[in-house]
This record gives structure tokens, sequence and C-alpha cells, in this order.
């Protein structure tokens, strides 16, 4: 027996729409202390890593560890019916081939409920060590969306350049080069305008613009975004979801060869 | 030309 209710339905709808372009298919993995979800994209080039904590919900009741096979953009069409205010419930019975969505409006004059067929998925899960990263910058989730966006219209990658001045950058393409620094800025009005850089040694890594600009779907999830980058590592692109958990972009670098 | 990397150069299967 599984049953998940979320008040801020809103926030699963958020959640899909982040990683729905990037992964087709995923196993969710429901336990008494939350639920996850861990899944490469079709080139295993990028990962996304869900966490929503039991703390979160309204109601959270999850008898025994279970995992259910979705295709995600089928769930994306469903959750898109549901309204931005309605109070959503997951639903599953031990043994069924379904999921049920319900969905209530705030004032609980309408109430629906959409089923959703499981599937099979036979996915990898790996193991993600512990790191130190040689530098990790926070920043407003849309300026970072801004600048991937504005960069992706130059060129291809973008290096991402950590000094003690700040953090750079770059992209070069047909029709010129682009350089964007932003410097460490905390003397904001609001602690989510801040530019936090904590580098423990320089950095400078390359990474493919259009994974950068499919992560940013997640900026309505969080008004920040934290990048963690070590040479001989994946970027993490993390979005936290207020006092619920995170969704964590890992992607690939792209080396000399 | 840059070689794209993949997750699993650094990641292992658990």
């Amino acid at each position: 027996m599984l049953e998940l209710r979320l008040v801020q339905g809103s926030l699963l709808k958020k959640v899909l729409e982040s990683i729905k372009d990037l992964v087709n298919d995923a196993n969710f993995d429901f336990s008494s202390s939350g639920f996850s979800l861990q899944s490469m994209d079709s080139s295993h080039v990028a990962l996304v890593a869900l966490l929503l904590k039991s703390e979160g919900f309204e109601h959270y009741r999850c008898d025994r560890n279970t995992s259910m096979g979705m295709n995600l953009g089928n769930m994306s069409k469903m959750l898109k019916c549901a309204g931005n205010d309605d109070i959503i419930t997951i639903k599953g019975d031990d043994g069924s081939d379904t999921v049920t969505f319900m969905f209530e409006s705030p004032t609980q004059d309408k109430i629906a409920d959409f089923e959703m067929k499981l599937m099979d998925i036979d996915s990898e899960h790996l193991g993600i060590p512990e790191a130190e990263y040689h530098a990790i910058v926070k920043m407003p989730s849309a300026e970072f969306a801004r600048i991937c966006k504005d960069l992706a219209s130059i060129g291809d990658t973008v290096v991402i350049s950590v000094t003690k001045e700040g953090v750079k950058f770059s992209t070069r393409g047909d029709i010129g080069t682009a350089n964007i620094v932003l410097r460490q800025n905390t003397t904001v009005d609001k602690p989510e305008d801040a530019t936090v850089i904590e580098m423990n040694e320089p950095v400078s890594m390359t990474f493919a613009l259009r994974y950068m600009n499919s992560f940013t779907k997640a900026t309505p999830l969080s008004n920040t975004v934290t990048i963690s980058m070590s040479p001989d590592l994946p970027v993490v692109v993390e979005y936290k979801i207020a006092e619920m958990g995170y969704v964590r972009f890992y992607l690939a670098p792209k080396m000399e060869e | 030309p840059c070689l794209q990397r993949k997750i699993l150069d650094y990641f292992k299967d658990d």
C-alpha cells in the first residue's frame, strides 16, 4: 500500500517538467523515508537524481519499499491535467501494474482520478561517490538559465572556469566568442540574489550547452542553483526543493582529444 | 575537437 498526499501539487508538476525531456522512462523508488529516482539520459552523458522526502508530504504511507517504472512523458501528460493549486495524491497497491494520481481542487469541489499503466524498466543504478569539489558556485537560478540560453545562441559548448576573481562562462562559435564573468556578490537585499563562490582550487571544464539548457527547465523549482565542479568528476547542477529534497543533474565533461 | 565523456566513465554500477 502506497499513498502520498502532496498539498503543493504544483511542485510535482514542476519536477516532471524539469526532467521529462532528459529521461524517457524511469523507476520511482518509494520507501518510508521518501521517494527517489535516478536515471541517465539515452546517450549516457547526463544523469538526473531526484529526492523528495516524506516530511514534505501532508500524508505519506509506504508499507514496503517498492519501485514503479513510469514513462515520464505519459506521467507529465497526466499531471498537466492537475490544476496548479490542486492537491495531488499518488496511490499504488502491491503487485498492481498501475499507479493512480488523484487531483483535488483546493475547495474540494472537483476530484479527479487518473490511472496510469506502469512499465518494467531495466535500469542501472549507479553509485555516486561522495566528493570534495574544487569549486562550488551558488547563484540565482534565473541568472544561470539566462547565461546558458544566451551562450547557446553563439556556440555549442560552455567553458566554466572558477578562479578567485569569479566564475567565467565562455563559448565560441562561427559568428564569434562570448565571455560572461560573475563576481562573488553577497551584498544583496535578498539572499537568493547572491552569487557565492567557494573555491578550494581553480577549475576549468567544458560542457555541452544543450544539456545545460535542458537542466535549466528546473528553474521554477528554486530561486538558486548550485554548480559543483572537480576536474575528474561530472559537474553537479543542483536545484533544491524547499524542505523536501532536490533535483540534481550530473553532466560528464567534454575533454580535449 | 572535444570528446564527450560518459557518466559511466565516472560512476559505476551499484
